[in-house]
């Protein structure tokens, strides 16, 4: 049973893998079984299914200008169609002849082609999407580098309204993202490191207020002060880069998975 | 997403393919 990391694409895959497995165990017990009935009206709605697929598939392929998508898409249309193809196949030789055994395997082989097919896209679908909230972590990353050059308040005003929406952002996308995973694991990661992000930030910046207050006034501690902005800069990045890393893990991890 | 509800239509349409394919079978078993 193919294990689906997000609860959308479960449950858009999951009914139709599980009787996808049972056809292809009734077919190998009733190998000389009953007359198949007559599929080509379900098989043409497939067949209408996957040529709209196709369509938006295609529409999303000219929009998307994520380079990754517009490389892999394509391939997963194209086992989809070819599935649709065998189905087609299987429908025509089944209508001359219900107990046909190499109809039946195409029949088998098409459903199953559907499902890898629609879950291959998915997962593309999904991978960019995830590309997209890196992409704005990462943002938040380059921000975070920038708060050691920070030096006066002018600097700090700016900084502070160039990374809090940005901050804002990521946490609303990761909050839906952690709900959408099945791996409960992931999900409790991404909830942990959101929240340091969200008590680091403000301590962050009093840091930052402080190193730069002792720098106005030529005062002691300079190095202390720098060292311990440092430090939460750090550690927020430390952070940032563990949520990247979680959100590109797409199976299960046999070790955390109990 | 318009993706997703293709998806979900691929997914109805076949469903109902697998379901009249296995129940032919289920008779005999």
């Amino acid at each position: 049973m193919p294990v689906f990391h997000t609860k959308t694409i479960e449950s858009i895959l999951d009914p139709v893998a599980q009787q996808v497995s049972r056809l292809v165990i009734l077919h190998e017990e009733a190998e000389d079984g009953n007359a198949m009935p007559d599929l080509s009206r379900p098989v043409q709605v497939v067949s209408a299914a996957v040529a709209n697929l196709i369509k938006v598939g295609r529409e999303t392929i000219n929009s998307s200008d994520d380079n990754i998508l517009k490389q892999e898409m394509p391939a997963a249309l194209q086992r989809v169609e070819t599935a649709s193809q065998l189905l087609e196949q299987a429908s025509g030789m089944l209508s001359s002849d219900p107990y046909s055994g190499p109809a039946r395997k195409k029949l088998i082989e098409g459903s199953r082609g559907i499902l890898q097919g629609t879950s291959s896209l998915l997962l593309c679908f999904d991978e960019s999407e995830v590309r997209k909230i890196i992409q704005e972590c990462k943002r938040v990353l380059d921000y975070l580098a920038v708060a050691e050059v920070i030096n006066t308040m002018e600097d700090l005003v700016q900084f502070l309204k160039d990374l809090s929406p940005c901050l804002s952002k990521v946490s609303r996308e990761l909050s839906v993202r952690e709900k959408e995973l099945t791996h409960q694991v992931h999900s409790e990661i991404l909830v942990r490191c959101v929240e340091q992000v969200k008590i680091l930030a403000p301590i962050l910046i009093c840091s930052m207020k402080v190193y730069i207050h002792i720098v106005e006034q030529q005062g002691k501690g300079v190095e202390e002060a720098a060292e311990n902005r440092n430090y939460l800069s750090s550690r927020m990045s430390d952070e940032m880069q563990e949520i990247i890393r979680v959100l590109q893990l797409t199976t299960y991890d046999e070790d955390t998975s109990e | 997403e318009m993706i997703l509800e293709a998806a979900k239509g691929i997914m109805a349409a076949s469903s109902a393919l697998v379901r009249a394919a296995n129940a032919a079978q289920r008779e005999l078993i």
